[in-house]
């Protein structure tokens, strides 16, 4: 119906301008934009969808040429934008934060802990702050080659985990 | 919580019978390359009922079994299943907990199983579709295809919005 | 040692000339998402000849020019000169170092330079393809690429070793 | 030519399976398998190239099923097999080592360290272990928003700077 998806579509598009600027640190006067825009309004049940995404004191561009790291920050933005319209109950998220400079895993994890509030977050990582931000730790390891096997760790096994395996 | 524990067995790297137990909040899965994180995340989707082997970095279904190692033949089915907390009645089912299970041969025979009981895949389809967890291609992000949902066709994009509506 | 600095002006987010020099050895770029890095990479792989935007993650080539900030207008042009040591004779030419540059106007007109001299893309490309250092595309990894290698179609990989060849 | 084709090919594959065994660490005895394959053996000069990548202790499987990280690994070990057969006389490496655990990261900064003796290596990295191994570190930065500005820095200024940005 026509009526439903615009309702959603305007509720994400608002949660994705708020999430944007938190991400990207946009301040008070000197925020950044993010937008869902119908490419063809007049027939909305049809209409693709395009992104606008311009991190704050840029200027609008096409968001290929937004770099790896910001292309992975405006997509978590968009998926925890449709997030808060219609939360799952739980999530997978792997390694989303691979290409992340570690000021915004600090962000990213800010978000993730806020959200796992109403919802079980599951998430694969190599980053020592997104294993910070998690309540429970899982080590998989291969002690046997080719059989995973895998065991609750603190963040202190981790490291010396990694030491030794280093 | 919603999610209670996965139990896997036979399905891809994980020949022994494991069980994770998902406590509420934020769980983190952690090791190196290779050693079975991401296998975990291909397990859930495919006790939900995943049907591409290949978005499951298969090229046929049955790569999913444990195809052995150096020292361990191979086996002959792989399971999955998937226990969910239903005391808040998320699903329409007279039991405090649901679980979901998924059982696959290698002579391509599989099974579907709603409490250990078999059923059809369009039961467990209509179940999570009640109970909001669905086809929720957002809630299952796998690695390296974050920034898909930037770089998708408008029309997947679109898709991405009609499944919140 | 061969690249011997990189001058980037008004391309990508390089208003101001930068020059970068390059030491033998392991030289790392570092900095935060969306400091410039890559935009580095595709400096150099833009001089030495890429006539895909797309390649360059824009939509037309115009896309290389810096398109201005909140606070500064928009350039006219962007032009990158990259410099290679020239003693050991890996270019047929009577210098001891080589320059190759290239200019790009919004008007769409564009030159490329040898040592400050206009010449044709042509020019630049025989210099390359004799030097050894051609169309290498294993020489410049873009960032998220290394693994198409992996999922390349089989014709694909054939380039590879063709070009080694 | 078809015998130049044949030779480069050899070559490219005797460096791929001992590159492989290197990068995934495979012992005297417990070793890995890595190998090109030509689909079409009777037609070289047509022919596509196919990828066997077995790690050590694993079953050959497609490569397909292979771990980001270990599918990273074994393209590194593929364009460094390339490499040798015909060095460049520089290579852009940007962010090859997202994917990496930390044990990988050492690995394939070795084989930078060893390659890096006769051709220049340009590297981009958000990794410590990375830094630590490049002989000279530029620091790109944005003090005022949208224009790069770069710095000859040192592995101690990245740390200060990366505290301050989380
Ligand atoms: N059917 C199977 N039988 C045995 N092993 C399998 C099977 N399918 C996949 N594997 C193995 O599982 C491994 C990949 O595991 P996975 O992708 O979970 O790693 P990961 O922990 O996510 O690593 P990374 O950090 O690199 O992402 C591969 O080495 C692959 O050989
Ligand atoms: N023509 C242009 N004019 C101005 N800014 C541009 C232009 N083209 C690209 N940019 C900007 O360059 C930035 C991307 O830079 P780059 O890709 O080099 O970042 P990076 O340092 O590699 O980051 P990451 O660590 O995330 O990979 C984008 O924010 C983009 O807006
Ligand atoms: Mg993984
Ligand atoms: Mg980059």
């Amino acid at each position: 119906t026509v009526r439903l998806f615009r309702e959603t579509f305007e509720a994400v598009n608002m949660n994705f301008g708020l999430l944007f600027n938190r991400l990207f640190s946009g301040r008070q006067g000197q925020e950044g934009t993010a937008e869902l825009i119908l490419l063809d309004p007049a027939n909305p049940l049809e209409s693709g969808v395009d992104i606008i995404a311009r991190p704050p004191g840029k200027k609008p561009q096409s968001i290929s040429l937004l770099s790896g790291g910001e292309k992975a920050m405006t997509a978590i933005a968009l998926l925890f934008s449709v997030f808060l319209v219609r939360p799952s109950p739980f999530a997978v998220l792997d390694e989303l934060d691979a290409p992340l400079d570690e000021a915004n895993v600090e962000r990213y994890t800010q978000i993730l802990k806020e959200f796992s509030q109403r919802s079980q977050f599951i998430v694969m990582t190599h980053n020592k702050r997104t294993m910070e931000a998690a309540e429970t730790l899982y080590g998989v390891s291969m002690p046997e080659k080719g059989v995973s096997r895998i065991l609750g760790v603190q963040l202190t096994d981790v490291d010396t985990v990694a030491e030794a395996a280093g | 919580m919603v999610l209670k524990r996965i139990e896997i067995f036979g399905f891809k790297s994980f020949p022994d019978k494991t069980v994770v137990e998902f406590p509420s909040g934020i769980t983190g899965i952690v090791g190196p390359n290779g050693s079975g994180k991401s296998n975990i995340s291909d397990a859930i989707r495919w006790v939900l009922g995943e049907q591409s082997a290949k978005s499951l970095r298969g090229e046929k279904m049955e790569d999913v079994i444990f195809a052995g190692t150096a020292k361990r033949p191979p086996l002959g089915f792989a399971e999955v299943n998937l226990t969910f907390e239903n005391t808040r009645r998320i699903f329409p089912l007279e039991f405090s907990e649901v679980s979901i299970g998924r059982r696959l041969y290698r002579s391509g025979e599989s099974s579907y199983l709603l409490n250990k009981q078999e059923c059809r895949l369009r039961d467990i389809q209509d179940l999570l579709m009640d109970s909001g967890i669905g086809k929720r291609t957002h809630a299952i992000i796998e690695q390296g295809k974050v920034e898909e949902i930037i770089t998708a066709k408008p029309e997947q994009r679109r898709l991405l919005i009609e499944e919140a509506a």
